[in-house]
């Protein structure tokens, strides 16, 4: 679940590189 | 005493209302942020999910019988390279990032 986890903090990266 | 004559026609309207497209590329006013309506639809079922492993691809495609595996595929790549939605436990179930 570690690997969800990373995968959803990624996923905020990448959403708030798109809004920047 | 009825004004007879063709003098009345009506139809000159639309003559020259031909090729105005410009609202193409424009901010857009539709539902969608600059997704297109398929990949609008995959992430409001994401959403719409409530179970905390997300949405598996599977019911993804039972929920749109209308589109085929690839479109949905398509759109779910594009969400995730957007950070839209994220896959959780394994490549086929997927979380919105979006829902508060």
């Amino acid at each position: 679940l570690e690997r969800i986890r990373r995968n959803k903090e990624a996923a905020l990266l990448r959403l708030a590189a798109r809004h920047a | 005493s009825k004004p007879s004559g063709p003098l009345i026609m009506g139809n000159s309207v639309g003559a020259s209302g031909m090729g105005d497209m410009g609202s193409l590329g424009g901010s857009g006013s539709g539902p969608t942020n600059g997704l297109t309506l398929h990949q609008s639809q995959v992430l409001n079922l994401i959403k719409a999910y409530p179970k905390p492993e997300g949405l598996s691809f599977q019911e993804l495609r039972s929920q749109l019988p209308n589109l085929n595996a690839s479109v949905i595929k398509q759109a779910v790549d594009f969400l995730s390279n957007e950070g839209h939605i994220y896959s959780t436990v394994d490549d086929e179930h997927f979380k919105s990032t979006d829902a508060e």
